[in-house]
């Protein structure tokens, strides 16, 4: 565990954590893709599988359960509790554009052939991808609430820093894994059109709205 | 070497 690592791991919690509150809070998920949450849940699942069969360790462990737990509540506060407030008309992406191809790429390109390699294999690659359909939300609306760009801020910032923890990692440690790699680098690319948009207007207390 | 026997990342 480097102080990347940690930073992009506690940068994750975060996101979950402000993402649930604004949902409790405001009492609604006005703005929040059901379908990037879906895709989260999936990679979870699928990621995670390994709970069962490797001990990394308790924090590692706790993590997950947590990362787990915490997507499927997500969902059932978008899906259930406050079902009424979700922006199903804007929320469109066909998410089996993204689970087909993460799905034919990870029986392609893997490390080995097996159950829960292909299924690490493809929540890694899913995870790249899977915030699109929320992307592409807020590009039909033209603006997200200030709380849901400090979500999306949170995430990217996760990814970010998991790819300082890999520069880390390769020189000190000699570790690297060129699947987490090419799709972490992808996932945070996908963040950068809203850094940019978030340094510029949110951070000067503007509202996120994208340029006319 | 690509070291990619363990997950040990979240």
């Amino acid at each position: 565990m480097n102080i990347f690592r940690f930073l992009g791991d506690a940068s994750h919690f975060a996101a979950i954590i402000i993402l649930v509150l604004k949902i409790w809070k405001t009492r609604s998920c006005a703005g929040l893709s059901g379908r990037s949450q879906i895709a989260f849940a999936i990679v979870f699942t699928t990621r995670y599988v390994d709970l069962l069969t490797s001990y990394v360790s308790l924090y590692n462990s706790l993590a997950k359960i947590i990362f787990i737990f915490s997507s499927y509540a997500t969902l059932y506060l978008i899906y259930f509790r406050f079902k009424a407030t979700y922006d199903g008309n804007h929320d469109t992406f066909r998410l089996e554009f993204l689970l087909v191809p993460c799905a034919l790429l990870a029986l392609i390109v893997n490390h080995r052939f097996q159950v829960v390699e292909l299924l690490w294999t493809f929540s890694i690659y899913l995870e790249s991808v899977a915030i699109l359909p929320q992307l592409f939300l807020i590009s039909k609306t033209g603006e997200a609430e200030t709380i849901t760009s400090h979500y999306l801020f949170s995430l990217g910032s996760y990814r970010g820093l998991y790819i300082l923890n890999w520069i880390y990692r390769y020189y000190v440690q000699n570790y690297y894994d060129l699947i987490a790699i090419s799709a972490g680098v992808l996932q945070t690319l996908l963040y950068c059109d809203f850094f940019y948009l978030y340094i510029t207007r949110v951070i000067k207390g503007k509202a996120f709205a994208l340029p006319a | 070497s690509d070291s990619s026997k363990e997950h040990d990342e979240l």
